[in-house]
């Protein structure tokens, strides 16, 4: 369950505006809806793993408050999403280690996972 | 199955039907768990299936899948290779026991995924850089090499009395009494076939072929 991401990515449009609790002026309202709405979309695509998790159900339903108190239409823009992590690749090389030790002077770092039993 | 994860955590994990493994911007992997031997919750591994996606002038989308008694040393296209753009192939399957080995390389991502058949299941392993396996979004949230088995699927490793022929067995094919060594003890002590531990043991060998730091491979958790 991914809620806290969801939580801190309000957070963090919501700080870059500076318009925690919605503000006065239109601009600023119209702001913080899309925030809202963004939020919003992000409890809705970890539903599924947050089904259990009352985090989770605590946002969605501190969202729709802050919706209506707003007076935020249910659709319109939203934030920007996060951006992808950033690929791993540069250039035209498509050996990952070669690259990553031309671009950082030192071999990956490599993690493994094991799944067996019998 | 016994799952050692990316973060270096064991678990027992008492999941059934297909579950992802790993799910990040370049690869997918998913691993069905069928119940067995009569029993309800005990459960071995079926069937794997790997998707390296595609990824800009490096490399086109290609499958490959294992189901038990049937570890193809080839993509489900028939190829041994993939990825075949600017002259370079970045993908490619090589086996050393067809019908029981696979190995898949990815060189675009610097991934290694090893598909072995051991007694009557499927295991995998898989070896790739930290940047990739974090390459993932808030969506792709269920991933069991990344965050484990759920809490409530997780099963307590049984104690076994060290004048078992079980842990005689384990000891001697297993003589650091790391996670391997639980996850034969356990394997022995479910299924009663002395033969169940070649599992764990070829997951070790794995272990040592893909960590590059000795040190790491004995991982040493809970009761070991």
């Amino acid at each position: 369950c991914r809620i806290l991401q969801c939580n801190s990515d309000f957070v963090a449009a919501t700080l870059e505006i500076g318009v925690i609790g919605g503000g006065g002026k239109d601009g600023a309202n119209a702001v913080y809806c899309s925030a809202l709405r963004s939020y919003a979309l992000c409890t809705q695509r970890t539903a599924r793993a947050c089904r259990g998790d009352l985090a989770y159900h605590s946002a969605v339903q501190g969202i729709e408050d802050l919706l209506i108190q707003h007076r935020c239409p249910q659709t319109g823009p939203t934030a920007q999403p996060r951006p992808l992590p950033k690929p791993p690749l540069s250039g035209n090389g498509c050996f990952y280690e070669k690259g990553f030790m031309q671009k950082e002077g030192r071999a990956p770092e490599y993690l493994h996972c094991g799944v067996f039993g019998d | 199955p016994h799952i050692r994860t990316f973060n270096e955590e064991f678990q027992t994990c008492a999941v059934q039907g297909a579950w992802p493994l790993i799910d990040n911007q370049y690869l997918y992997i998913q691993a069905t768990s069928t119940p067995t031997r009569g029993s309800s919750y005990i459960t071995i591994l079926t069937k794997i299936t790997v998707i390296l996606k595609n990824w800009r002038e490096c490399a086109e989308l290609q499958i490959y899948q294992a189901e038990l008694d049937n570890v193809p040393p080839a993509f489900v296209d028939g190829s041994v290779t993939g990825g075949d753009r600017r002259g370079h192939q970045s993908l490619r399957v090589h086996s050393h026991d067809p019908g029981r080995h696979a190995e898949i390389w990815a060189t675009h991502i610097g991934t290694m995924i090893v598909v072995r058949q051991v007694g009557r299941s499927l295991s995998l392993s898989v070896r790739s850089p930290r940047a990739i396996v974090e390459s993932y979004t808030p969506e792709q949230d269920l991933q069991l090499c990344v965050w484990g088995c759920p809490v409530s699927q997780r099963m307590e490793t049984p104690y076994v009395h060290p004048s078992t022929p079980a842990y005689t067995h384990c000891s001697s094919l297993l003589p650091v009494q790391d996670v391997y060594f639980q996850a034969c003890l356990f394997d022995l002590q479910v299924t009663g076939d002395l033969n169940s531990s070649a599992s764990a043991v070829a997951a070790l060998e794995d272990a040592r072929a893909m960590i590059s730091n000795p040190d790491r491979v004995h991982l040493l958790t809970g009761r070991a």
